[in-house]
């Protein structure tokens, strides 16, 4: 079978047991829709770079899956996203990273690849590099879900369970990790 | 994580990546995903890659680069270049998934995990999707 397109929308412990019949039936319904948009434009004689955008970004829009809308939270409670495009052809490519309100991280990836000399941008000079290529700016709430923020809650609630426990392993072996890293 | 590969009429490959991290991450921890050669790569010679997992092995291995030099320089196809990354990742202790497209067309969606969302439409149009091993 010769492919003209591949997507995924991120690997982990995805356990059947775990996924309801309508979860299930909504991840699939948008696994197919990226790809049948994607498969269309190139169809229509659109570059493979419009077709991953186009997909990248529709996962992106999508609340189920970890990018854009739906992305996880960090510690201290904010969404920092990244991205990154690559031209098979020129070798070229654009990514962006640690960005908080940028409707697409992808298309920011894109407009670095093509509108800048640069390849990989960060944090706030990434968001007004986006800004100024005219790309879409969004309050930071846009990208909240509720299931994130629960995870968010339970990491927390771990971690300072974990410190304890840790801390009071090491006041007994006389070390004390000041940030106590876990895996 | 999300990502795509594509080929188009021209024969150019393409791959984009885009993710929102690890769950209570510090520090800006930043993963493999906007990292060339790491989360995402694409060469019209060999392959186009978009990788999800522990970010910070798929950093530490190159894997997206990983993957399209076996494909150059041992000739390796692109399902047992996909595996041999894959292997490489686990058995480093990291864990995750990817998927390759090569300039032929043929694909590899290999992960370690108990499962991948993932997709492929053929040339002709058939859609196949899984979520599961």
């Amino acid at each position: 079978k010769r492919y003209a397109m591949v997507i995924h929308g991120g690997a982990g412990t995805i356990l059947q047991k775990n996924m309801t019949p309508e979860k299930e039936a909504a991840y699939k319904a948008a696994l197919t829709l990226a790809l049948q948009t994607g498969y269309n434009l190139l169809k229509s004689g659109h570059s493979s770079l419009d077709a991953v955008e186009a997909a990248v970004k529709m996962l992106e829009d999508n609340p189920l899956f970890n990018a854009g809308k739906g992305s996880v939270f960090t510690h201290d409670g904010r969404n920092e996203m990244d991205a990154a495009i690559m031209n098979g052809k020129t070798l070229q490519a654009g990514a962006v990273a640690g960005v908080t309100n940028i409707k697409n991280p992808v298309s920011a990836a894109r407009a670095v690849m093509e509108k800048s000399e640069h390849v990989l941008l960060t944090g706030p000079g990434a968001e007004q590099f986006a800004k100024e290529a005219g790309l879409e700016i969004v309050d930071p709430a846009y990208f909240r879900t509720e299931e994130r923020w629960k995870q968010l809650q339970e990491a927390l609630h771990d971690d300072s369970i974990k410190a304890t426990q840790a801390h009071a392993l090491n006041d007994k072996l006389g070390i004390r990790n000041r940030d106590y890293k876990f895996g | 994580t999300v990502g795509a590969v594509a080929l188009d009429h021209a024969g150019n490959l393409a791959a984009a990546t885009s993710t929102g991290g690890m769950t209570d991450k510090k520090y800006g921890r930043v993963g493999d995903s906007p990292i060339i050669g790491a989360g995402t790569y694409a060469n019209n010679n060999t392959v186009a890659v978009s990788c999800t997992g522990w970010g910070e092995f798929y950093i530490r291995n190159v894997v997206a680069y990983d993957l399209s030099a076996q494909m150059e320089y041992k000739g390796l196809g692109v399902a047992a270049a996909g595996q041999s990354v894959i292997r490489k990742v686990g058995t480093l202790g990291g864990d995750g998934g990817l998927i390759a497209l090569d300039k032929q067309g043929h694909m590899a969606m290999p992960f370690n995990t108990e499962g991948m969302y993932r997709g492929a439409i053929t040339q002709d149009g058939k859609i196949e999707v899984y979520i599961y091993k």
